[in-house]
């Protein structure tokens, strides 16, 4: 597990983050 | 503008090797887990690609997740401005 890549979750919990954080990103 | 390009857009950076034989050996806590963003900066002067280390991704473990929680990460670059120029993008579908 701990080289899997990321899941599903954990990977539209990162863009939602950098959203968050950085408002002008564009996805 | 600023975007996230491609589909390398947000990857798993890979846990140290010495930290993860301590996890696989019995002898050590499982590694947080970080994403590394790749993110096209158009608004940049000159515009630019970065890289950014998002994390620790919690709230995840061998049974999947759908409940990622990312309330103590920070988001820190890994490349120097302008170190990738916009040229050098990651391909996006978009392009053509």
């Amino acid at each position: 597990w701990i080289f899997d890549s990321l899941s599903p979750g954990e990977t539209k919990a990162v863009v939602d983050f950098v959203k968050l954080k950085m408002p002008a990103v564009e996805t | 503008v600023d975007f996230l390009s491609g589909t390398s857009a947000v990857e798993l950076i890979e846990p140290p090797k010495d930290v993860a034989q301590r996890f696989l050996n019995g002898d050590g806590p499982a590694p947080p887990r970080f994403a590394r963003v790749t993110l096209v900066r158009g608004s940049a002067d000159p515009p630019d690609v970065m890289e950014y280390k998002v994390g620790p991704i919690l709230g995840c473990g061998t049974a999947g997740c759908d409940t990622a929680s990312l309330e103590t990460a920070t988001i820190e670059p890994m490349l120097a401005p302008g170190a990738v120029p916009f040229q050098k993008r990651p391909y996006e579908l978009s392009d053509v």
